[in-house]
């Protein structure tokens, strides 16, 4: 089902994210995106406290989903 | 709100990640 894809997907992101498989990722970890990304130090900060809902300095694969599937959803509004 | 510019939101940006992340997953097989 389309929830399952949207799972596989965030959950293929969060790999790419975390290398080293800890199950979080760090704010460095997204800071090594930059060059393979196109995008700059500054926005994958922003990407990160905004994934980031409690602030703990951690993204967890849950609070990844749910950024993912809000972005999902405001693409499919026309 | 001159936050609101497309791509410096929080909401801009984010679309900005994962849209980079689904070309880059599509872009090279």
């Amino acid at each position: 089902s389309g929830q399952q894809t949207m799972l596989g997907k965030a959950h293929e992101f969060f790999q790419i994210c975390d290398t080293e498989g800890k199950g979080f990722i760090a704010r460095c970890d997204m800071q090594r995106l930059h060059g393979e990304l196109p995008l700059s130090h500054e926005e994958l900060e922003k990407v990160f406290d905004t994934l980031d809902t409690d602030g703990n300095g951690f993204l967890t694969l849950e609070e990844f989903t749910t950024g993912f599937s809000q972005f999902l959803h405001r693409e499919e509004i026309p | 709100d001159p936050n609101m510019k497309a791509g410096t939101t929080s909401e801009g940006v984010l679309a900005n990640f994962f849209n980079s992340l689904l070309s880059k997953k599509t872009g090279s097989p």
